[in-house]
């Protein structure tokens, strides 16, 4: 972006764009600018350099706070219950997922609880041989709660390790979708006590102003304990996961960068930053 | 509502006999806010607000209805002129079978939306054919084949061929030799800065000459919506757009934005996982939503 050569209203109006079209949000935009003006106004900020680091440095805090890896405990069923619209790339990240965590010596079985859409068993199958894991599957159109049952019944019977249960997309306005997501949370928590020990919600870094809408409903209806920000591979800068941070307060755990099954890296609030101004 | 909003702007200052550029600029800021909300791109929305306030600037107030809703009127009457005006109908063209040509992200809805076209187009009279060019993506022609079983479309069968282009190449061939009139050619994922596999829609595009190339738009899509768009119709060229994920609650901003940077209509929404859930577009309906 255009240097501006002093602290003045081209450099704010630069400053706004840059946050808006990275989908910061405008009302957020507004605040970030507002308390910018502040301190200019209050001498604080000497140069349009300074300016430019302090904006970086309050948003990278924001996500600081939230930035959390994903730390499971050893020696006991740890059950992920994976969620979010349809097509944000949940499937996907679980291959990516199950693969790094078999990586780092944990037992990982991956659940086929997408009993709904064309070929959703058929996919997770293709990710659970690339990565080597087992899989629970069952008949097209099984109830997914009833799939998510026999594969902790299954686990118990089995040794300690990770559990993935792969969901349909569903939009967060579908009530009696909400209500499916509900009901497989109660099951799981009557037949594995603590489970889901993890509610891993996935966003689509393409999203806009919307992706905060999706947090806050899946949050409130299902409970979300981490967050998963996909395809920022590509030229969408996901910042509406600073207004999350913000307004949600939910853990930053990864961020998915391609296809391929180990384009999974941890959330750095630091690295986001530096790429959201790129 | 914006209308309250706006409503509440007017009644603060005193009653005029026109809207002048005073009362309009802090409307302005409040249609601003409203259509960055709803995810139009930052440089369409300076575009169009300077365009609003040539148009609103010196308008007579009128009795019968309140200044705000004034404003929200030539707000909404212009949004709905700049993403409407165009035929939705799909060309075929003279071609035999018309290809039909679906692009764009990953996830955003094609291959779904390819089984939704292939039923319009059957309910039309027309014989269809589907071919699914995703070499790529784990069980994506399994995908097509289950979706298009359901409505008893004719589905190309790749067998053992990797490469996209070639299977474009024979299914037209597999087609036309079974004379069906229309084949829709679902594309795998991509991004548009992925030299490679644009260039991959490009050989398929000389190749197979398509009577449409459709770019599918997830309708949360937010910012990012022009430059991936733009990319697309630069390299490739769009004749129209499909939106995809209406039936959520996302504003759909990304409507306006596409409208304004390439140019091409929006010819059908998606609004629904079902098959039958595709729907012609509204720019009426579209341009209420967008001001939320
Ligand atoms: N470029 C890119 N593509 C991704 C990424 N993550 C997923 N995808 C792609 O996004 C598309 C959708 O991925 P899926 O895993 O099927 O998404 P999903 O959320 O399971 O979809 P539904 O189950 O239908 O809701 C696929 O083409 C993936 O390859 C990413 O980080 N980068
Ligand atoms: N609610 C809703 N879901 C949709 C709509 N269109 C597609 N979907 C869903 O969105 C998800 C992705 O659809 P796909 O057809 O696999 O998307 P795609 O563009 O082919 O994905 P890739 O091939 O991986 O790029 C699936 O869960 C679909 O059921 C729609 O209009 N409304
Ligand atoms: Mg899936
Ligand atoms: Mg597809």
């Amino acid at each position: 972006i255009l240097g501006s050569k002093e602290i003045d209203r081209a450099l704010f109006e630069e400053l706004e764009e840059a946050l808006i079209v990275a989908d910061v949000g405008p009302a957020f935009t507004g605040e970030l600018i507002e308390s910018l003006k502040e301190k200019v106004r209050r001498k604080e900020l000497g140069s349009p350099e300074i300016l430019r680091k302090v904006l970086r440095e309050t948003m990278r805090e924001i996500l600081l706070k939230n930035e959390a890896p994903l730390k499971i405990p050893p020696d006991q069923i740890y059950t992920i219950m994976v969620v979010g619209v349809n097509g944000t790339g949940k499937t996907t990240t679980i291959g990516k997922l199950a693969h790094q965590l078999k990586g780092e010596g944990h037992e990982v079985m991956l659940v086929a609880a997408d009993t709904f859409r064309a070929a959703a068993v058929e996919q997770l199958e293709a990710w659970a041989k690339r990565a080597e894991v087992p899989l629970i599957r069952q008949a097209p159109n099984a109830d997914p709660a009833a799939v998510v049952y026999d594969a902790l019944r299954s686990a118990k019977a089995g040794r300690p390790g990770v559990v993935i249960i792969d969901t349909a997309g569903r939009l967060h306005t579908k009530v009696n979708l909400m209500e499916e997501l509900k009901k497989m949370r109660r099951i799981m928590g009557r037949e594995l006590p603590g489970a889901p020990h993890e509610v891993l919600l996935v966003l689509d870094a393409t999203t806009g102003q919307n992706a905060v809408v999706q947090a806050r409903m899946f949050r409130d209806e299902i409970g979300v304990t981490g967050l998963i920000l996909t395809k920022l591979d590509g030229t969408a800068k996901g910042g509406v996961v600073v207004r999350i941070a913000r307004e949600l307060n939910i853990p930053l755990r990864y961020i998915g960068v391609g296809e391929q099954v180990d384009d999974l890296r941890p959330f750095r609030a630091g690295e986001f930053v530096e790429a959201l101004f790129a | 509502s914006l209308t309250d909003k706006l409503d509440g702007i007017f009644r603060k200052l005193k009653g005029r006999g026109s809207l002048d550029e005073e009362n309009i600029q802090s409307a302005l800021k409040e249609i601003r806010m409203a259509l960055l909300e709803a995810d139009v791109n930052f440089r369409v929305v300076r575009d169009f607000i300077e365009d609003i306030r040539k148009r609103a600037v010196g308008q007579e107030v009128f009795d019968s209805i309140t200044p705000g809703q004034q404003v929200v009127k030539i707000v909404h009457d212009r949004l709905t002129e700049l993403m409407g005006g165009v035929s939705s109908r799909l060309k075929f063209g003279s071609r035999f079978p018309a290809p039909i040509m679906l692009v764009g992200l990953q996830g955003c809805g094609k291959t779904t939306t390819a089984v939704k076209l292939a039923r319009l187009v059957a309910a039309q009279g027309k014989r269809v054919y589907l071919v699914s060019a995703d070499v790529y993506r784990p069980a994506a022609m399994e995908q097509l084949k289950v979706l298009g079983g359901k409505i008893g479309a004719g589905i190309f069968a790749a067998a053992g061929l990797q490469d996209p282009i070639e299977i474009c190449v024979q299914a037209v061939e597999e087609a036309r030799r079974n004379g069906y009139e229309v084949i829709v050619v679902d594309t795998a994922g991509r991004l548009a800065i992925d030299a490679q596999m644009m260039d991959e829609l490009k050989r398929i595009k000389a190749q197979i000459n398509p009577s449409e190339i459709l770019f599918v738009a997830d309708a949360m899509t937010g910012q990012d919506a022009v430059n991936v768009a733009g990319r697309f119709d630069e390299q490739l060229g769009i004749d129209g757009v499909i939106m995809t994920k209406m039936d959520g609650d996302a504003r759909g901003g990304a409507a306006l934005s596409l409208k304004a940077v390439i140019g091409k209509p929006i010819k059908f929404v998606g609004v629904g996982e079902k098959i039958e859930a595709l729907e012609v577009f509204h720019p009426e309906r579209m341009a209420s939503r967008i001001l939320g």
